[in-house]
């Protein structure tokens, strides 16, 4: 049962979600030009849309037609981890006349995954 | 890079296979292929090219606060006077701040110092962005001496100074009320139309103002040196400062003056994403204050997100916290919403 359980915890962790990633826009030298924030988190979406597809993996009525294909046909790839919910972030920057500007950018954090 | 040759055979042709399928392994993008990347992203926030401002520019301070404000950075939000333009940015999704264009020439001919003439380029604002609205910001000085009595400020639009077809936008009463105000001044706010500012972006890109200030219930016209001495600030000596900081003074510094010199915010939105302020929730109608940086009040008009905040802090000022420990122990969420989070 231990062993059972232990493949489980592995399954899911693989299993599509949403994982953390920081960007700094120091490291890409952008703090020249956008004065806050110095950096957001971002987070990305990984992992594998197998069956069975669970419900908070989001997944539509697509992913799980292709699913049950791939699961004939493995030529056929399984459905992809896509982010499936974003939100905006405001920026404040200066533009290329050094003139200050807040502007709300859309789909730049990722909310939700799904397959 | 998961589709190999068995895929493309499912595809029946519609597009030849990409080169991902023939590499296996990512590599790290080589430097053409990164500048690529960051044109593509600089183009989908809507740049040309990565700016490159000098170094040091002033940020305008109302800009700082507004950011803070969004944020829900309430306890830094540095002007005590603070309003959030909640009128202005519900539809907008954009906000870009003008100083006055500076003509040293002009500054030294001017004799009358009741009229003072200010310009803004506003040619920058791409074409496809659609202004809303916009404010003319002009700080009044709490050093300034108005003289006896109020005084009226007549707001026209005016390619230049002696523009003939000057147009009265406002006409505003300033009153001598020295309590209504911080030490650090106060910033009288004048909305402008969005059919003005489309046109003026249509047509030259150049927007003046004639700024012109009176005595109020004085019938006799006043000799000059009265009128100078109640008027703008003289920028030939730096001491005689007046009601309304347009004129930089002698000496003072770019830091120090790009806090103090008249601002033109436009708000608008370039037809992409959400405004700065979402739709559909609870708007109170009323101005709204919660303490802020210093214990200063800070004023969230018809702000849902601050109609929520300022209820959660009269809460949580009731059960003794401080300002800090609430910022920081609710990170802006509103005290009901953390209640809710935690159950």
């Amino acid at each position: 049962n231990g062993g059972h359980s232990a493949k489980l915890r592995r399954l899911s962790r693989g299993r599509c979600r949403r994982h953390p990633l920081h960007v700094d826009f120091r490291d890409v030298g952008w703090q020249k030009w956008i004065i806050a924030p110095s950096g957001y988190d971002a987070f990305f979406c990984l992992g594998e849309c197998r069956y069975p597809l669970a419900d908070h993996m989001n997944a539509s009525s697509h992913a799980v037609v292709q699913t049950m294909v791939n699961s004939v046909n493995g030529a056929v790839p399984r459905p992809c981890c896509v982010p499936t919910s974003l939100s905006p972030i405001a920026l404040l920057y200066m533009d290329s006349q050094d003139r200050v500007v807040l502007k709300n950018y859309q789909d730049m954090v990722v909310e939700g995954c799904g397959c | 890079g998961r589709q190999g040759e068995d895929t493309s055979e499912i595809d029946h042709g519609r597009g030849p296979p990409t080169s991902s399928s023939s590499t296996p392994t990512p590599s790290p993008p080589d430097s053409n292929l990164s500048q690529t990347i960051q044109t593509l992203l600089l183009s989908r926030l809507g740049l040309q090219s990565q700016p490159n401002p000098q170094s040091g520019v002033p940020v305008p301070q109302y800009l700082l606060d507004l950011y803070r404000f969004h944020q829900k950075q309430y306890h830094l939000v540095e002007d005590p006077s603070f309003s959030f333009p909640s009128q202005h940015i519900q539809q907008a999704n954009t906000v870009r701040s003008f100083h006055h264009s500076e003509s040293r020439e002009d500054s030294h001919t001017e004799k009358d110092h009741t009229r003072v003439h200010i310009s803004f380029d506003i040619s920058s604002i791409p074409q496809e962005e659609r202004v809303l609205s916009a404010e003319l910001r002009l700080l009044r000085s709490d050093r300034a001496s108005l003289g006896p009595g109020p005084h009226r400020l007549n707001l026209y639009l005016s390619k230049h100074r002696e523009d003939p077809e000057q147009a009265l936008l406002e006409t505003r009463l300033l009153t001598n009320n020295l309590h209504s105000y911080k030490p650090s001044g106060f910033w009288e706010a004048f909305t402008l139309s969005a059919e003005l500012l489309q046109k003026i972006q249509e047509s030259s890109g150049s927007l003046g103002f004639l700024l012109e200030i009176k005595p109020e219930n004085i019938t006799n016209p006043l000799p000059y040196q009265m009128l100078a001495s109640a008027s703008y600030e003289d920028k030939t000596d730096g001491q005689n400062e007046r009601h309304l900081r347009v004129c930089r003074s002698v000496g003072q510094d770019d830091h120090s003056w790009a806090r103090e010199r008249p601002l033109l915010v436009t708000y608008s939105h370039d037809g992409r994403g959400e405004p700065l302020i979402k739709h559909g929730r609870k708007t109170s109608g009323k101005s709204q204050r919660i303490r802020g940086k210093k214990g200063s009040k800070v004023r969230a008009r018809n702000s849902s997100k601050g109609h929520d905040t300022a209820k959660a802090w009269g809460r949580a000022k009731k059960k003794g916290y401080s300002v800090q420990d609430w910022a920081t122990n609710t990170g802006g969420v509103s005290w009901s919403e953390r209640g809710r989070v935690k159950r």
